[in-house]
């Protein structure tokens, strides 16, 4: 399929260029409203007031309000649209990053289209893909979505704090996530509201 | 773009299919987890309740968690799996409902993968499109998907109960919704779970 294969060598070039300005980078990818805004800007508070330099790509279909949100909490960031696709692809990754002045960040978070389908297939060139599910969209969300959990490398469960008002256990999905990972990899459960799990997210994304 | 023209076509054999049968048929589109399969079980309780004979699909990209949800409350039901495709399209329905002995039911609820990009351009040939989001995605979803919720005839807000716990005011979704749409088609605000709104959205379906 030639558009993956594009979009591979694309990547490659992408991971290439960050790391020549000894930048960290995560693709958040994730459900739609699962938090991946709300985590990011508290990843980026976090490591900010730890002296190091953050920066945003805002991935969205249409519109601003991620992008603003990021800006109004002091997060440098870019906007960057679709327009129609559901998913960020290497590309518009490499034509977003020729505007950032890359010499001034230690630390890249992407946060891509919420979608739990596409965006497998379409590798950034970022160090770490990650994926945000919450507590609020049900406990069959690992079951239903093989392939985006396979092709990355941490998954996060957030709201916690807000599972009994959906009936969720939250056990049930970690258990689904190690039977399809083969406990090789780590689900980590957080709440970004009540600033809990942050900081083993941190570690385990090695910032 | 010859791929939405095909589906165009399809979508409109399925519906004529439908017509003859007296079949009223809905699509249900919307983000992921927004409570689709519970709002669906919920309506078709009602509606067997009235004497009306209910079937329903339940697509998604893989599993069957859905469908034996459906079946264990009583909703007789298809699964139908995309495999890879985020959405479905009135080909695979074509398919589906030739598996569906359309003589022995009155109404069709199809439920739609979960994503707010792609179903949009789809028609399946249904008599209503409608797209299902929830509170707990936050309040931006009609801001950010214009698409989906201008290609279909009415949108659902649903677990109004626990808006609260994300921070988010329904009336701020209710006003982006009527500007997206001129005031010209209606937002139902509902709680599956406190079974609140329900009859008004049977109303607005016809049903
Ligand atoms: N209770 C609770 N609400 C949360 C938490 N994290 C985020 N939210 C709420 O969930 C909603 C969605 O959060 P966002 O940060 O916009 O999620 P997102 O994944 O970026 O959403 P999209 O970019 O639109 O796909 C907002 O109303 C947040 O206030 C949490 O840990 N607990
Ligand atoms: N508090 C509350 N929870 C709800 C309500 N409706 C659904 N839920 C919960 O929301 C979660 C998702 O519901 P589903 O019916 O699986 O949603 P869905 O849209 O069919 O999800 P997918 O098919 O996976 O995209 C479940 O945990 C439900 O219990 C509601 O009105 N209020
Ligand atoms: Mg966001
Ligand atoms: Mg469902
Ligand atoms: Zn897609
Ligand atoms: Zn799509």
């Amino acid at each position: 399929y030639d558009v993956l294969r594009e979009n591979n060598k694309i990547a490659h070039e992408n991971y290439h260029l960050l790391k020549e300005h000894n930048i960290r980078s995560i693709d958040f990818m994730g459900s739609i409203g699962a938090g991946k805004t709300a985590l990011i800007i508290k990843l980026a508070e976090k490591l900010r007031a730890k002296g190091l330099r953050v920066c945003a790509i805002a991935g969205d279909v249409t519109g601003d309000d991620d992008f603003t949100r990021m800006e109004v909490s002091g997060l440098d960031a870019v906007n960057c649209n679709t327009e129609h696709e559901c998913h960020l692809d290497a590309n518009i990754i490499k034509k977003t990053l020729s505007k950032i002045d890359l010499d001034k960040y230690d630390i890249l978070f992407i946060e891509n289209v919420g979608n739990l389908v596409c965006p497998a297939d379409f590798p950034l060139g970022t160090d770490y893909r990650v994926v945000v599910i919450s507590t609020t969209e049900g406990d069959d969300m690992v079951r239903k979505h093989h392939d985006i959990f396979t092709h990355s490398d941490i998954a996060i469960l957030n709201k916690i704090d807000i599972a009994s008002a959906v009936d969720v256990d939250p056990e049930i999905i970690a258990n689904d996530y190690n039977k399809l990972t083969g406990g090789l990899k780590n689900i980590y459960k957080c709440s970004v509201k009540k600033d809990e799990g942050i900081n083993e997210i941190l570690a385990a994304l090695k910032l």
